[in-house]
């Protein structure tokens, strides 16, 4: 491991894939903290990046009531990449990570509406695995996966969903239309 | 952080992925 | 200071013989047991011969019979030495045993022999009133006083020696110090003249042969002997339990360890982490990891590789284990998306069908892709589903003109097995329910059925027919019933490089996490006789009247548990997934409850 004090980054010349991603993250974090300008930073969250991002998305939300839904989404999108760039690395996960599952909770049903499905799913995905075990987020991902007719899936999702939240009414109509979907899937 | 930024960078990949399986 | 070395050849003929019997006496009843039990086993296989094994052999290439007869000849040429050592094995051992018969040295020394038993001419086991009345009898015929008078001196002699003997042998047998002596020494007369000596000839041990013999002896000592212990030893070191190279394995395990969400599971990533295993590496040392990687999607595109087609062949046979190996590992790890990509890309290789969501009808035989891909109208991705049409309109589907190529293609997919869940649930052997910290299993009742039967609930399965006898021998061991179902036929795989008959793997997956709990269960017993049933569901109008449950057999797979039951009392949620290795289609992926009660 080699450490160069000009760049301040650290180096390993024969590193795995592992290993470098590691250093990598490493020497991000590193040039970030010296690219602070102000010496009195915390893990709070800047008050400018957040006005930033919630004045995106607040644009969206208006332009949805308005019913400019394609435009909405592309505030949002808008929004979600600023929190994206905007956000320092040491900045505190937990808010980051509630601000970003926020934003994409909306997308999601953006998406749906505008029938954008695969978008809708894999931000669902994401949402799934930050740990976000809501039967919304199965209600919506089973619904986006029987639309993309991945019964097989879909019966995954939903039965997923119901040994979490076994009286859901929702969940139970969603796992009855889909079995039958599923039964003719396979004639 | 990186690791989240890293997760929501791979949706474009994925659906890329997913859109050629199904 | 001087030895005896063994000039009269009495000796060395029985080291010979015990060196050679200890060889040749394991080795020969393996033989044996081996020629009965694949006897056996070819008995099973004749009960689930399949439509399916006959037709996979008729349309594997002949490249591919070459490339079996190749391995299967090397298997032979093994055991033909193996027999041929046996036979010229026990070929010496006779030779040594009549040259120890005809050995007048041996002989005499072997009638030198202190026998008591056959001196009074009595069995073994007489009793003390027989051998009283033995002696009796002879002495009188024996004693010098008795013999006849016209014997001349040589057989007076004789007869007078055979007297002593046989007193001997009659006070050796009742006389307390005489028969202390003779069961000590052998002899009643007390310790005889014993030699010890070199069980050797001469020639071996004094002369100038004397030195390539402690050559020898050393050379086997010193070197061959800690070479095949060393060798030995370090091939068992090299493979890990479930019979992959160590090296790969750990490969496997650094993969999955550092795996991250971001990545996306794929048939691609799968079989480049396959390519990196250290058995294709040593299989040939000349070739990259890329190579293997392209001989593996060549695979299973069915594309030609030109000069490395056999190499190709050994390389797919292989990846059925590592893929095995990596499906191990991926449980241990508790990842499902790795796990069940695993065992979809062994169906890939088996099959020579990429994945797709069209993959159920392009691993049958004689299907024209394009035409199926692009001609239909209707959105085709089943068996269940192709089997809706008439056979005319599937020929138009599949693309395939040709009657007879039709007919078969139709018998393969009808005889592909799905299986159709009947009942599941935990169970407790001799409990009705699942109490806090029992040791549950889960037992599932399956029907196997063709895509072309039509569908029919479980309910109209009874549940007498789901119920197990429940003896003794149940409850002590509940798995010992799969044993009762035949071994799965052979597999139609006309492009896999090795015949085979496959498995389903049974995943448990806990739903709260969504993370694998155990390793997967090997099930490689069912029986497939419902698919000789006939009830086309294009036939078939009126289930009531054609239907009888009776027809059709249930099959059963129990899966352990491998943790107690929770010590709470509540509703617990399982996934449970069984998918085939062989071919696309027969899966299942289900919901299961643990009911937990007091």
């Amino acid at each position: 491991l080699s450490y160069d004090p000009n760049s301040k980054l650290l180096q390993l010349s024969e590193a795995s894939e592992d290993v470098d991603m590691n250093l990598k993250q490493i020497n991000k974090l590193t040039q970030d903290l010296i690219a602070e300008s102000n010496p009195n930073f915390t893990p709070q969250p800047r008050d400018d990046s957040t006005a930033m991002i919630k004045k995106l998305f607040e644009t969206g939300l208006k332009q949805v009531q308005q019913q400019k839904l394609p435009e909405a989404l592309k505030s949002i999108n808008l929004a979600i990449e600023m929190s994206q760039r905007k956000r320092a690395t040491w900045e505190a996960f937990a808010v980051q990570l509630q601000e970003l599952q926020f934003m994409l909770k909306n997308r999601v049903d953006l998406s749906l509406i505008q029938g954008k499905f695969m978008d809708a799913l894999e931000d669902l995905e994401l949402l799934h695995n930050t740990g976000l075990n809501s039967s919304d987020v199965f209600i919506r991902k089973t619904d986006g996966l029987m639309k993309l007719k991945q019964y097989e899936q879909a019966q995954v999702e939903v039965e997923r969903g119901l040994s979490l939240d076994p009286s859901n009414a929702k969940l139970k109509a969603l796992h009855l239309e889909n079995s039958r979907r599923l039964a003719d899937y396979n004639g | 952080n990186q690791a989240l930024k890293r997760r929501f960078q791979a949706i474009l990949l994925r659906k890329d992925v997913f859109s050629k399986q199904w | 200071q001087s030895y005896d070395y063994d000039e009269g050849s009495e000796t060395w003929p029985f080291f010979l013989l015990t060196v050679l019997c200890v060889i040749l006496v394991p080795l020969t009843v393996k033989q044996i047991w081996d020629m009965l039990s694949s006897s056996d086993a070819e008995t099973e296989a004749q009960e689930q011969k399949s439509q399916l094994g006959m037709l996979s052999e008729a349309y594997t290439a002949d490249e591919i019979h070459a490339f079996r007869a190749k391995y299967v000849s090397k298997k032979s040429k093994w055991a033909a030495k193996r027999n041929l050592f046996i036979i010229a094995g026990w070929t010496l051992v006779a030779y040594l045993v009549q040259h120890i018969g005809s050995n007048d040295a041996i002989r005499d020394a072997a009638t030198t022999l202190f026998d008591p038993y056959s001196l009074l001419n009595i069995s073994t086991s007489s009793t003390e009133r027989e051998i009283r009345s033995a002696y009796r009898k002879l002495s009188i015929k024996f004693h010098p006083d008795k013999l006849p008078k016209e014997l001349t001196a040589e057989e007076r002699t004789t007869m007078e020696e055979q007297y002593v003997m046989i007193t001997k042998a009659y006070k050796s047998l009742t006389e307390e110090i005489t028969r202390e002596n003779y069961l000590r020494y052998g002899h009643p007369d007390g310790p005889q003249a014993t030699s010890h000596g070199i069980a050797l000839p001469k020639f071996l041990v004094d002369s100038s042969v004397s030195s390539l013999v402690v050559l020898g002896y050393v050379g086997l000592l010193g070197f061959i002997l800690p070479f095949l212990v060393s060798r030995w030893w370090s091939k068992t070191q090299s493979m890990t339990k479930k019979g992959i190279h160590v090296k790969s394995a750990s490969y496997f395990s650094d993969r999955l360890f550092n795996f991250k969400p971001s990545q996306v599971v794929t048939m691609d990533l799968l079989i480049n982490w396959i390519s990196h295993a250290q058995e294709f590496k040593v299989m040939y040392p000349a070739l990259h990891q890329e190579t293997f990687e392209k001989l593996i999607h060549d695979h299973i595109n069915r594309e030609n590789s030109g000069d490395l087609q056999n190499e190709k062949f050994r390389i797919v046979a292989k990846s059925h284990v590592l893929l095995f190996g990596l499906l191990d590992i991926a449980t241990t790890f508790r990842n499902l998306e790795i796990s069940n990509m695993a065992i979809d890309t062994l169906k890939a290789i088996v099959q020579a069908t990429p994945l797709s969501p069209y993959s159920q009808i392009l691993q049958l035989p004689n299907v024209d892709a394009e035409r199926f891909i692009n001609g239909s109208v209707d959105d085709i991705r089943t068996l269940g589903k192709l089997f809706t049409y008439e056979d005319k309109k599937i020929s138009k589907i599949l693309g395939i003109d040709d009657e007879d190529k039709l007919q078969e293609t139709l018998t393969v997919a009808s005889n592909i097995p799905f299986l159709k869940l009947i009942r599941a649930e935990f169970k407790v052997p001799g409990e009705t329910i699942v109490t806090p910290q029992s040791t549950p299993h889960i037992s599932l009742k399956v029907l196997v059925r063709s895509a072309k039967h039509k569908f029919f609930g479980p309910t109209k399965i009874p549940d007498e027919m789901c119920r197990e006898k429940q003896d003794f021998d149940s409850l002590r061991d509940p798995f010992a019933s799969i044993q009762d179902q035949p071994k799965l036929p052979q597999s139609f795989a006309p492009f896999f490089p090795a015949k085979r008959s496959g498995c389903w793997c049974a995943l448990v997956v806990l739903q709260k996490d969504g993370k694998v709990i155990q390793t997967p269960m090997l099930v490689d017993r069912l029986s497939f006789t419902n698919l000789k049933n006939d009830l086309d569901k294009r036939t078939v109008s009126d289930l009531e009247k054609d239907f009888n449950p009776e027809d059709w057999c249930i099959g059963t797979i129990k899966i352990p548990y491998s943790q107690p039951a929770p010590e709470e009392k509540g509703d617990y949620f399982f996934r449970v997934i069984v998918k085939s290795t062989e071919y696309f289609g027969p899966d299942l992926d289900f919901t299961v409850t643990m009911s937990v009660r007091e």
